[in-house]
Formats: C-alpha cells, structure tokens, sequence
C-alpha cells in the first residue's frame, strides 16, 4: 500500500517577510519546531526559514530575516507518495517539505522526524 | 529483515562544553549538520546541542553553551533495530540519537533524516 503526504502533513508554523529573527526563533521555540515557512497575507508561499538558517545568522553575525530566508524551496502536494517526497529531502538534504497547492497556498508541511516515526510503526 | 543502526550510522561532529555558541553554531553550519554531540576529552558524551537550542538562545538572548546544552541524552547503540531508535525519537520528540558503547564513549549519530531515507529506498 502506498502511504500518501496526505497521511502524515501537519499544520506548518508561518511567518511573513518583514518579522524580525528574534520573533520567528521564538515562534520555533514556543511550537517546538525547526521550520517556519515563509508566506505573504494570502498564506502563498514565499520561502522557509529554518532553525539552521538562525544558526546561520549567529555563526555570521547576520540580523536581518531576508538575508537568512531560502528562497528556492522545495515542496510536495497532499497526493505525492511518502517515498518521492522522502526522496527528496534526501537528495536536496533538508528536512522538511512545504504542502502547497495549485496556487501556491501552503496547506502544511511534513518533516523527516514525520517519515522517520512511519518506520517505527511499520515493520 | 531487521535493519539495525549499524547500517544509519555516521559520524558525529562534536565539541566540548568550554567552547563559544558562535564556535559550535559555524561547526553546525560548515558541516551542514543539526546536531552536535558535546564530549569530554576522552570522547564520552556530556550532552547535545542542536540548532534548536542555538535558536533557542537567540529567542532569550542567552550567550553561554552550557546555558542551552542538554544534558540529559537519549542514546541508541549499534545493534539496535532502526524500528525501535525511530520509536524512541517519535516518543521524545527528537531528531537524532548519538550511538554510544558501554563506556558512554560517542561512536556516532544517527538523525531522522537517515531513517527517513530509508523509507525512499525500501518500497
Ligand atoms: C541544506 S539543509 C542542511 C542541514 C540539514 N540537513 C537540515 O535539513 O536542516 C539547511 C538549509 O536547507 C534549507 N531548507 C530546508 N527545507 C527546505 C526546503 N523544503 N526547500 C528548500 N530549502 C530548504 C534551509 O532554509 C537551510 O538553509
Ligand atoms: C524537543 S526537540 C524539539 C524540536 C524538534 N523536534 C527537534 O528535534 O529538533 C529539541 C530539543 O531536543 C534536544 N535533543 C535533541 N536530540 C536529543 C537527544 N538525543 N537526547 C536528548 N535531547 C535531545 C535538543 O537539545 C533540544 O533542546
């Protein structure tokens, strides 16, 4: 049986363009996540911002959240298969992929820590 | 067949307790990792930070690493089924396992990025 995204998205934690670093850590911090995906005022989707990315602005003295966002994002929809998805994050090494829909809106996310506790429950 | 850790694991980039934030977050960043596993100087774990806790010092403005190490760590061995470390990181909420032996010495690290992996290639 093929277990779609579908099965394992979650409500992503977001942010817009203009907030401030220090405020999106804290929303990492108080939703125990380490992905902030970046969106305008119609939840479309603008980039992610990561707990790496934040630890990228401490190694480098950056402050500003627009010199940390990644831009170029990768992403899955609700009916792609675990394993293209998980194919992914592997090939780009990151760990989480945006849920988007056909106009871009972000409908949540799924992580590796997602796909990691399928195979706990698996075999 | 069960898969064991032995066949996820990877070395882990580690650092002391007397080192700088800063240090340990350009160590996370030029290795492109999350986690770093701080040691002693017989390489016997003494806690872990992630990038998680380098995000949580900038959301409270802390500035020393043993203000954000976690010293209280769960830990896998090398024989262990991957079923049952990928249960133990859904069940704390965790995203990675240093591997230890019975000296409490660090043999390596396995994340849910490596075991999401798995799932790409197992179906
Ligand atoms: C290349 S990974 C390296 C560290 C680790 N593998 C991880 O995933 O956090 C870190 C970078 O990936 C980026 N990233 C995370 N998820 C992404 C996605 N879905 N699309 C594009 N970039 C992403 C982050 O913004 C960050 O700059
Ligand atoms: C509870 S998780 C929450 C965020 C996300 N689930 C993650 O794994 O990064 C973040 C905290 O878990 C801690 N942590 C990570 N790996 C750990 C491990 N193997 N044992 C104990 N704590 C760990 C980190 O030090 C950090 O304080």
């Amino acid at each position: 049986e093929t277990i779609l995204v579908r099965s394992v998205v979650h409500p992503a934690i977001t942010c817009l363009e203009d907030e401030d670093v220090k405020e999106v850590a804290k929303r990492m911090i108080n939703h125990s996540v380490n992905h902030v995906v970046v969106v305008d005022q119609q939840c479309k989707l603008r980039g992610i911002v990561t707990s790496w990315d934040v630890t990228k602005a401490v190694a480098e003295g950056k402050t500003e959240l627009t010199e940390i966002i990644t831009r170029k994002v990768i992403t899955t929809r609700i009916d792609e298969p675990i394993e293209a998805a998980s194919r992914k994050m592997s090939q780009y090494q990151i760990s989480a992929l945006p849920v988007i829909d056909d106009e871009y809106r972000v409908l949540g996310i799924v992580t590796s820590e997602d796909i990691a506790k399928l195979l706990g429950r698996k075999q």
